[in-house]
C-alpha cells in the first residue's frame, strides 16, 4: 500500500501571468512527482499541489525564487490518510 | 469479522465505505424497494467490475429522465459518499418531498454512485490518491486514462494530456474506456433530459463548455439557474460556490462529461465540484459527509425541478 509520509499539499496563489506560467514550468518539470489537486487557472485563483517528502525542499525553494506566495494546506497527508482509516475502521465496529 | 447491515436503515452514511459495502447498499436499497428502485448493469469496468447504475422509476416506458453520476474521479471519496445518501434520500422523500415526488411521477431518475471502480477500490487498497481508470497503457509504465478527459467534446484538445503518465490523460481516444463508453450508450439509448457529473473539491457549480471559448445557445438559462441552485445550496450551511462555465470557473479542459452531454441534446448539463475549499482536498473528513451531501441536495433539486418544469 503506498504510504504518502511527509507529503504536504502546498496552495499557491499566483499574483501574476508570470507566476502562472512558472507554476506551470514547475508542473512540467517535475509533472510524475508533484499531484496537482486544483489546477492552475487565473490570477489570485488557488493552485493546491502535493508534493512528496523529497522534493518539498526544492519546490519550495524554487517558489521563494520566483516570489510565489504559497501555505502549507496539509502539512502531512499520511497523518490525515490515518486518521481516515481509525474513523471508517471505528465507524464499521 | 464485522457483520454487514442487512437493510439500509443500519447503513452509517456518515462514514466512508469500500466498493463492497457500497454495492451491498445499492442491493439492499432495491430489495426494500422493489416498486421504486432497480439495478441496471451498464456494462463492465476494466478489470471486469459491474457498473451498476440505481434507476429510481414510477413507471411509464422511455420516460424523460435526470442523470446523475459519482465518483468518476476514483479519489473524491466524498462524491460517492454522497451518492448513496441521495440514493436513500430519494427512496424516503418519495411521496412525502412534492418536489421531489412531482419529478418521479413524470420522469426517471438514474444514479451511478460508483462511475470508475476499478479506480475506488485501487483507492481502498494500493493509494488513496488514485484518480483515474486502471487499464495499462500500451508502451507505458503508467496506468489508468483520466474518465474525465475521454467524451467526444473537444476530445484531444487544450486542458488534457497525452502523456500516460499524467493525471489528465485523456486516453488513446474518444470514449476508449469502457466506463465512459458504457455511459455513452446508456445516455443516447433513453431520453436523458439532465445530465449532472459530481466531482470534488473547490465548490462550484459548472455548465457547458470546457473545451472551447464559445458560449453555449443556452448559456443565459444555465447561468441563472446554476445562480438559483447555488443559492439554495447556501440556504442551509452558507456554503459558498461559484457558477459559470468551466472554462470561465476553473481553466479549460478537453474531453469532458458535461460537454459531451450538452452536444447530444441535454440542455441542462451541470458538474459539481463538491466541498472543501483548502482545508483537507480530497481527504475531507467523515463528519462532512452528510452535511455535503445535504447541501448538494437542494442544488440538485433546484436543477431537476427546473428540468420538470421546462420541457424541452
Amino acid at each position: 500500500k503506498e504510504t504518502f509520509n511527509g507529503h504536504q499539499v502546498l496552495r499557491l496563489v499566483p499574483k501574476s501571468d508570470g507566476h502562472l506560467s512558472l507554476i506551470k514550468d514547475l508542473h512540467n518539470m517535475i509533472e510524475q512527482e508533484l499531484d496537482i489537486w486544483r489546477e492552475v487557472s487565473d490570477v489570485g485563483f488557488p493552485v493546491d499541489i502535493r508534493v512528496p517528502v523529497h522534493q518539498l525542499k526544492m519546490v519550495k525553494r524554487y517558489l521563494k525564487a520566483y516570489d510565489i506566495q504559497f501555505s502549507t494546506m496539509i502539512k502531512d497527508l499520511q497523518v490525515l490518510l490515518d486518521e481516515e482509516q481509525k474513523a471508517m475502521e471505528s465507524a464499521l465496529a | 469479522r464485522v457483520p454487514e447491515p442487512r437493510n439500509t436503515d443500519n447503513f452509517d452514511f456518515s462514514s466512508y465505505h469500500n466498493l463492497s459495502e457500497i454495492y451491498s447498499f445499492q442491493d439492499m436499497l432495491v430489495a426494500e424497494n422493489p416498486n421504486l428502485v432497480s439495478k441496471i448493469v451498464i456494462g463492465q469496468s476494466y478489470e471486469d467490475r459491474p457498473l451498476n447504475v440505481l434507476k429510481f422509476s414510477t413507471g411509464g416506458t422511455n420516460r424523460p429522465a435526470i442523470w446523475i453520476d459519482t465518483g468518476i474521479h476514483s479519489r473524491e471519496w466524498v462524491t460517492q459518499a454522497s451518492g448513496l445518501w441521495f440514493a436513500q434520500k430519494i427512496v424516503t422523500d418519495f411521496g412525502r418531498d412534492p418536489k421531489l415526488t412531482a419529478v418521479l411521477n413524470q420522469m426517471d431518475i438514474f444514479l451511478e454512485i460508483v462511475t470508475n471502480p476499478d479506480g475506488y477500490a485501487f483507492t481502498h487498497t494500493n493509494s488513496r490518491m488514485w484518480r483515474k481508470t486502471r487499464k495499462p497503457n500500451p508502451g507505458s509504465l503508467c496506468v489508468g486514462v483520466d474518465p474525465n478527459r475521454n467524451w467526444k467534446a473537444g476530445f484531444g484538445g487544450p486542458g488534457s494530456s497525452g502523456n500516460p503518465c499524467s493525471q489528465t490523460y485523456r486516453g488513446p481516444r474518444a470514449q476508449s474506456e469502457s466506463e465512459v463508453n458504457s455511459i455513452v450508450r446508456f445516455v443516447n439509448s433513453h431520453n436523458i433530459k439532465a445530465f449532472i457529473s459530481i466531482h470534488s473539491y473547490s465548490q462550484l457549480l459548472m455548465f457547458p463548455y470546457g473545451y472551447t471559448r464559445t458560449p453555449i445557445k443556452d448559456y443565459t438559462e444555465l447561468d441563472n439557474l446554476a445562480q438559483k441552485a447555488v443559492t439554495d445550496l447556501a440556504s442551509l450551511y452558507g456554503t459558498s460556490y461559484k457558477f459559470g462555465s468551466i472554462i470561465n470557473a476553473i481553466y479549460q479542459a478537453s474531453g469532458g462529461s458535461i460537454d459531451w452531454a450538452y452536444n447530444q441534446g441535454i440542455k441542462y448539463s451541470y458538474t459539481f465540484e463538491l466541498r472543501d475549499t483548502g482545508r483537507y482536498g480530497f481527504l475531507l473528513p467523515a463528519s462532512e459527509i452528510i452535511p455535503t451531501a445535504q447541501e448538494t441536495w437542494l442544488a440538485l433539486m433546484t436543477i431537476m425541478d427546473h428540468t420538470l418544469k421546462n420541457p424541452y
